[in-house]
């Protein structure tokens, strides 16, 4: 399995929308 | 520092801004009016740990991530066995193995009891129970803050044994006065055992959890650093982001900093920003603790690399908080690593950093121009990456592609 590490998102709003199945990046969500 | 001056391709950044600075940058402002914790590095300068003289090195930091990485792989390919040997209290059949925690942690601030009373926790999306130590403790590791005191809050209770929450996580039995024993064993064997409990988990001043089922620990031991615990946020029920789906809904976001001066979030619902991008979210009965995506592809300046599709298809990719960087397949890690090279030729090489391969020199330059790397995910969704998602800087004469391999992806 490939992991998606912490440096990589980086600065993104990550999202985890459990209810709906989904997970969902934000660009420039923090400095 | 990063402007857009190659167009969306690419990264053009200030030299001198590369290096996190030495003080604590301000906090970002809350972006919702519910639960909104602050999210720092745990070895950076805005840390509320004090233990910042004995930070890890960078490569000290990669070395220990491939141990995360190791206990993700044996986790997933169900191959945990309990090894009697490995149990460091001498109890030969650990209740639940966990991740290696790793030295990349990210730290937020929760309030527990009533009166609340602040502590430091590391964030980790790749386990469910949530812990403090507490007293009175048999074997406590020194943590920032004074212990939890049940005693001192109105509001505590203990698990008892005959609880659904107790029968859930497979404890480690029953106390003489009924009291629900957990323990987690770590990857790394950092472990913690407790009693099972019941307080009021404050988020923020007005916002709180009554009744957060969490372990109040009296034994614990390894890499926790200073850290007075851990929240999980794995996908179990009693991880931190179900027992909030009630109140806040069924989903958490959190924003990691861009340095380790800079402050992030993470708030409790699914309340998503206006540009964000969606995939699907993945479970799978084995490993039910962790939150998988697909990807499918990697772009580099904009074009898209010649990754085979089977190369991806395999079991998935996990979304980790607490691994550092992120392992790909050989084969496009092989491809990755070719296409950002060609890139980059105009600069010196520099040594391997730990896992890290792809290295340069920066020394002499006042702004580089960098190829920007976007991963593509099942359904399009398509994320550029910030640039400190592109490249690892231990030091400015050693600036790593910060991707690694996963080793043979053909096995």
């Amino acid at each position: 399995i490939g992991i998606l590490g912490n440096t990589q998102q980086k600065t993104f709003a990550v999202v985890y929308d459990v209810g709906n199945q989904k997970v969902g990046f934000g660009a420039k969500g923090c400095s | 520092a990063v402007e857009n001056g190659g167009g969306a391709n690419w990264h053009v950044v200030s030299v001198s801004s590369l290096l996190p600075s030495a003080a604590c940058g301000t906090a970002e402002k809350a972006a919702s009016n519910s639960s909104f914790l602050s999210v720092v590095h745990r070895h950076g300068p805005c840390s509320p740990l004090l233990s910042r003289g004995s930070a890890p090195t960078h490569a000290e930091i990669l070395d220990r991530d491939q141990e995360r990485v190791k206990s993700i792989h044996r986790k997933h390919h169900g191959s945990s066995k309990t090894n009697p040997a490995d149990a460091s209290k001498g109890v030969s059949l650990p209740a639940y193995r966990g991740l290696s925690l790793g030295t990349g942690n990210y730290i937020v601030s929760v309030g527990l009891g009533t009166p609340a009373r602040s502590f430091s926790v590391v964030f980790d999306t790749g386990s469910d129970l949530s812990w403090v130590q507490c007293k009175p403790c048999n074997n406590c590791y020194e943590q920032q803050d004074p212990l939890f005191d049940p005693a001192q809050s109105s509001t505590y209770s203990a698990v008892p044994c005959g609880a659904r929450e107790c029968q859930e996580l497979g404890t480690q039995g029953c106390s003489e006065d009924n009291k629900c024993r957990y323990e987690v064993v770590y990857g790394d064997q950092s472990q913690t055992d407790g009693n099972l409990a019941r307080d009021t988990l404050t988020l923020a001043p007005s916002e709180a959890l009554t009744g957060f089922v969490f372990g109040c620990g009296d034994d614990d031991s390894g890499l926790f650093g200073k850290a007075d615990g851990l929240v999980g946020l794995g996908r179990a029920k009693v991880s931190l982001a179900s027992q909030a789906a009630a109140k806040y809904g069924a989903g958490f976001s959190y924003c990691l900093p861009s340095s380790s001066s800079a402050t992030g979030y993470l708030s409790l619902g699914a309340a998503a920003p206006a540009n964000a991008q969606f995939t699907s979210l993945l479970a799978r009965r084995d490993t039910p603790s962790f939150y998988y995506v697909n990807l499918v592809g990697i772009k580099v300046a904009g074009r898209a690399i010649k990754i085979p599709s089977t190369v991806f298809n395999t079991a998935g990719t996990v979304i980790d908080s607490g691994t550092v960087i992120t392992r790909l397949p050989d084969r496009a890690y092989a491809a990755l690593r070719s296409a950002f090279a060609g890139y980059m030729g105009k600069y010196k090489k520099a040594p391997a950093l730990s896992i890290l391969d792809t290295c340069y020199d920066f020394t002499g330059y006042k702004t580089v121009q960098i190829p920007s790397v976007a991963l593509v995910f099942q359904g399009g969704a398509t994320v550029s990456l910030d640039f400190g998602g592109v490249l690892y800087l231990s030091r400015v004469s050693q600036a790593c592609l910060a991707f690694a391999s996963n080793g043979d992806d053909t096995s």
